[in-house]
């Protein structure tokens, strides 16, 4: 473990942690997309089933088993909880979750490095990852005064994104035979997503304003 | 590439 993937890690965990005071402290889950928290478990759960088949590390095991467990309380406070689902934007979270699943999975089937059940799936969470936060950012655009408990959530998935790239830079460089093209190739293109909303959050932090995104 | 597969990342 080098200091980029544990601080990727880390910007993970805490951009959670964040969502999770948000809705269990302050019970409101405005400005949250559903969609992209249904997809976050979805891909959790296709990744993770290596949980079973093979052991890495505690510090992985536990981690694994919080992405998890995390994933799935925000999903049923967000669905289920009497005060918590009536601060959901129903209306303004309309993006069609479901059109991202099909084409990654199916790109998924064509695409992987062994064509095994459990290497399928690993695959398809890979691919749903990089797109999973787009309904989130569609309704930030949407809801454009951005609260900043939201805004900070997002902005440390991006930096767990950004310290992920430094991780396999460095890895490449320092270990031997260290190439994996697929999560390469998801990871940039999941990265890049954050980019126009880096900018403003940037910019709005040094003007130490509202975020606030253009329409 | 037979042992890079190592899913040691989260």
């Amino acid at each position: 473990m080098n200091i980029f993937r544990l601080a990727g890690d880390m910007s993970h965990l805490f951009s959670i942690l964040l969502l999770l005071l948000k809705i269990h402290t302050i019970k409101s889950c405005a400005g949250v997309s559903l969609k992209t928290q249904e997809l976050y478990a979805l891909v959790f759960a296709t990744r993770y089933l290596d949980i079973f088949t093979g052991y890495i590390s505690l510090y992985n095991t536990l981690m694994k088993m919080f992405f998890l467990w995390s994933s799935f309380t925000i999903v049923w406070y967000m669905r289920y909880h009497n005060v918590v689902r009536r601060s959901y934007d129903k209306d303004q979270d309309t993006f069609r979750h479901y059109f991202l699943i099909l084409p990654c999975f199916i790109l998924a089937l064509l695409v992987h490095e062994k064509f095994t059940f459990l290497e399928v799936l690993w695959t398809f969470s890979l691919y749903l990852e990089a797109v999973a936060i787009l309904p989130q950012l569609v309704l930030l655009q949407r809801t454009r005064n951005v609260d900043n408990l939201t805004g900070h959530y997002v902005f440390f998935l991006g930096a767990y994104r950004s310290f992920y790239i430094l991780n396999w830079i460095y890895r490449y460089f320092t270990e031997q035979n260290y190439y994996k093209w697929i999560t390469w190739i998801s990871g940039l293109v999941q990265t890049a997503l954050y980019a126009d909303f880096f900018y403003y959050y940037v910019k709005s932090w040094r003007n130490s304003e509202r975020l606030q995104l253009p329409a | 590439a037979k042992e890079s597969r190592k899913k040691d990342e989260l």
